[in-house]
């Protein structure tokens, strides 16, 4: 464990507790997208299936329950509480999952590091991953106005990425053998995805502005 | 355990 994947983790833990501070404080989800809260339920279901089988730390499994529990809870909430599933706006938020999770899982099956059932859904949920912010960025720019818990749910989401990549950068260097490309490009193309959110929410933070997403 | 030095990662 190194201090940038530690600080990865928090931030990770740090954006699903805002998402699911918000929904549960507000009673709204207005401005999230569901589709983007199931894709990621499904990352964590396909990543974590040896959570009980291949026990790495009390840490990791404790970890693995908090982020598998917020987001089929987020997902919940949505889906199913009587008050908050009123304020979502599944006219706007109308992305296709299958766009995703097929390309994804077809390049799981082509692109592995072992052809096991395991390795290939965790090679998905890899892919998964890097794309599943897509649905709420598009409902960003859609709705164009983002409540500031949105824009620090999308800001930490990529930070947790950025982050990791900093931890995979400091643990090629101080441990042999540790080359994972799979994992290294699927987490560059993701924090590259949330690279001009970014910059837009510097911008707006900086000038003290509200975000606005260009159309 | 050692076999997969990644699957240490969330």
């Amino acid at each position: 464990m190194n201090i940038f994947r530690l600080a990865g983790d928090m931030t990770h833990l740090a954006s699903v507790l805002v998402l699911l501070l918000k929904i549960h404080t507000i009673k709204s989800c207005a401005g999230i997208s569901l589709k983007t809260q199931e894709l990621y339920a499904l990352v964590f279901a396909t990543r974590y299936l040896d959570i009980f089988t291949n026990y790495i730390s009390f840490y990791n499994t404790i970890m693995k329950l908090i982020f598998l529990g917020s987001s089929f809870s987020i997902v919940w909430y949505i889906k199913r509480h009587k008050i908050v599933h009123r304020s979502y706006d599944k006219d706007q938020d109308t992305f296709r999952h299958w766009f995703i999770v097929l390309p994804c899982l077809v390049l799981a099956l082509l692109i592995n590091e072992r052809f096991t059932f395991k390795e290939v859904m965790w090679t998905f949920s890899l892919y998964l991953e890097a794309v599943a912010i897509l649905p709420q960025l598009v409902l960003l720019q859609r709705t164009r106005n983002i409540d500031n818990l949105t824009g620090q749910y999308v800001f930490l989401l990529g930070a947790y990425r950025a982050l990791y990549i900093l931890n995979w950068i400091y643990r090629y260097f101080t441990e042999d053998h540790y080359i994972h490309w799979i994992t290294w490009i699927a987490g560059l193309v993701q924090t590259l995805l949330y690279a001009d959110f970014f910059y837009y929410y510097f911008q707006s933070w900086k000038n003290n502005a509200k975000l606005e997403l260009p159309a | 355990n050692s076999r997969h030095p990644r699957k240490d990662e969330l």
